[in-house]
C-alpha cells in the first residue's frame, strides 16, 4: 500500500556534508535533532517498528507515541527515496515544540523501516522541512505553514544565518517570524520566487573571475539550507572544477591549498546584484592526518526536467549571504553575512 | 518579536570518513563514483 516514488534515482548524498542541527522536541520526549531540509517533517525512529534497523535505537532517540496524551495517529503511509537509502513510515500528529514555539496538531512522518545505513549513520534524527507545502512528503502541512496559521509568528518570514566559523561552536541561527539585521550588512536584496516548491529563483549569469562562464541566458536555482555544497548541472560543474583548478583525488575534487590566493572568484548575478564567493568561501578546508586538505565546494547534480536543471545555492552560499525566506510576498532576501 | 533557534555545527559524515581514510570505501560501498558522477 506504500506509494513509492519511482521518479528518480539520483544518488542524493547531501547529508554527507550536513553540519547544522537544531534541537526539536515532539511532546513529551527528549530533544531530537533534525536536519533542515525540503518540506518534510520526519522522525527516524518509532517504537512499534519490528522492521527497524537494530542499530537504530543506539544512534537515535526512539519515538514512543503511546507515551503522549496528545498524539494522534493519522495513518497515511509515506515513503522517501534517497540515493543511498530510503525510509517508509506512517503519518502521525502531535505537538511539536521548537525553542518554545509549540505547534499544535503538527503532522509528521514516523519512520518505520529504513533499509541500509544511511539514516543510522546520519547524526540528525529527522528532517524539518522549510519549503512550500507542494514539496511535503505525505501531503502534510509543513511546520512553518502551521506556525503562520496558528499565529505563532508575527510575520510570515523565516531567516537563516550560518556562521563561517569552521569550529562552528557559535551562533548560527534559524529565526522564525522575521530577520535579524545584525547578521548582515547593507540592505536585503529581494528576489522573486519563480516556482513555489523549493525556494526557487532566477539566476541572471554565473561568472568565473570576470568572465561569464555559465547561465548566459539565465537559469533557475534554489536557495536550500538542506544542501551543503553548491550544486549545478554535472557538465557545467566539471567545467567549473577545471576553471578553479580542482582535480579528482580519492573520489572527490580537491585543490592545492597553497593555490587559494590565485584562484578566481565565482560570482552569481541574481536580479541584477552580484553575489561573489571567494576561494576561501567555496573551498572546504579540513585537516587529514595533520595535513591541510582543500576540497571543492562545488558538486555536480543533474536534476531532470521538468523540475530541473537547477543550480542549488546550499550552505556554501548561505554562509556568505544571509538568507530571508518571505512566504508573505514569495521572495527571498539576500545580503552579505556579517562574520 | 522573532523566535531564535540556535543551530549547532557538527563535523560532517564526509569529514569523519575522510579523516578515517574510509571515504573511498564509502563511495564503493554505495556504488558511487563521484568523479564519474560529476562527469
Amino acid at each position: 500500500s506504500c506509494q513509492m516514488d519511482q521518479s528518480t534515482n539520483e544518488p542524493l548524498i547531501n547529508y554527507l556534508d550536513l553540519t547544522s542541527k537544531k534541537p526539536w522536541q515532539v511532546f513529551p520526549r527528549a530533544p531530537i535533532f533534525p536536519l533542515l531540509w525540503g518540506a518534510t517533517l520526519s522522525l527516524w525512529g518509532r517504537d512499534q517498528s519490528s522492521e527497524q534497523n537494530s542499530c537504530f535505537s543506539e544512534t537515535h532517540p526512539v519515538f514512543h507515541p503511546s507515551q503522549s496524551s496528545t498524539y494522534e495517529e493519522v495513518g497515511n503511509r509515506f515513503s522517501i527515496q534517497y540515493g543511498t537509502g530510503s525510509l517508509t513510515g506512517i503519518i502521525g500528529a502531535d505537538q511539536v515544540s521548537v525553542e518554545g514555539l509549540t505547534v499544535e496538531g503538527q503532522q509528521f512522518g514516523e519512520s518505520v523501516k529504513e533499509p541500509g545505513q544511511t539514516f543510522v549513520n546520519a547524526e540528525f534524527d529527522g528532517i524539518l522541512g522549510l519549503g512550500y507545502p507542494s514539496l511535503a512528503a505525505g501531503g502534510v502541512t509543513p511546520v512553518f505553514d502551521n506556525m503562520m496559521a496558528q499565529n505563532l509568528v508575527d510575520l510570515p518570514i523565516f531567516s537563516v544565518y550560518l556562521s563561517s566559523d569552521p569550529q562552528g561552536s557559535s551562533d548560527s541561527e534559524l529565526t522564525f517570524g522575521g530577520y535579524d539585521p545584525s547578521h548582515f550588512s547593507g540592505t536585503l536584496n529581494w528576489i522573486p520566487v519563480t516556482k513555489q516548491g523549493y525556494w526557487q529563483i532566477a539566476l541572471d549569469r554565473i561568472l568565473v573571475g570576470n568572465t561569464v562562464m555559465f547561465c548566459y541566458e539565465g537559469c533557475q536555482a534554489i536557495v536550500d539550507t538542506g544542501t551543503s555544497l553548491l550544486n549545478g548541472p554535472s557538465h557545467k560543474i566539471k567545467e567549473l572544477q577545471e576553471a578553479i583548478g580542482a582535480t579528482p583525488m580519492d573520489g572527490e575534487y580537491a585543490v592545492n591549498c597553497a593555490n587559494l590566493n590565485t584562484m578566481p572568484n565565482v560570482t552569481f548575478l541574481i536580479n541584477g546584484v552580484s553575489y561573489t564567493l571567494s576561494p576561501n568561501a567555496y573551498i572546504l578546508q579540513d585537516l587529514v592526518d595533520g595535513m591541510q586538505f582543500c576540497s571543492s565546494g562545488f558538486q555536480g547534480l543533474d536534476i531532470p526536467p521538468p523540475a530541473g536543471p537547477l543550480w542549488i545555492l546550499g550552505d556554501v552560499f548561505i554562509r556568505q549571504f544571509y538568507a530571508v525566506f518571505d512566504r508573505g510576498n514569495n521572495q527571498v532576501g539576500l545580503a552579505p553575512t556579517v562574520p | 518579536a522573532v523566535h531564535r533557534v540556535p543551530l549547532r555545527r557538527h563535523q560532517s559524515v564526509r569529514k569523519k570518513l575522510r579523516a578515517q581514510g574510509l571515504l573511498s570505501d564509502f563511495w564503493k560501498s554505495q556504488n558511487l563514483d563521484m568523479i564519474q558522477f560529476t562527469e
